[in-house]
């Protein structure tokens, strides 16, 4: 890969907690294109995996791309995929780089 | 109202 490359990790995160626990910002038609990580609150699921940072940018939420969605689909998307029975875990592809894929 | 800024959308889950 390119120096400039970000790579990008599959986070995968149970469903330990009642919450998800992280807060985002961002989206399209924003300075921060792709929703980033702001907050993991403490006891909440996110916390409870450990590999979920503050600053990283969501990619990919059970597969389905963040690119294009403004602020309120991408958060549409991860509330649901937190509050469907289908799965016991949420899928996040992140990234460390603040950067536009 | 002012214009809603969309930069400051935050949502907690």
């Amino acid at each position: 890969p390119g120096l400039l490359e970000p790579t990008s990790t599959l986070v995968r995160v149970a469903k330990s907690a009642g919450t998800l626990g992280i807060a985002i910002e961002g989206g399209a038609n924003t300075r921060q294109p792709l929703p980033r990580i702001v907050t993991i609150q403490r006891g909440g699921s996110a916390h409870n995996c450990g590999q979920l940072k503050v600053g990283q940018v969501i990619l990919e939420v059970n597969g389905v791309s963040m690119r294009g969605r403004e602020h309120r689909d991408a958060a549409r998307i991860i509330a649901e995929a937190f509050k469907t029975k289908e799965r016991d875990h949420v899928d996040f592809l992140v990234t460390e780089f603040n950067v536009a894929l | 109202s002012p214009p809603k800024d969309y930069e400051d959308e935050v949502t907690f889950f």
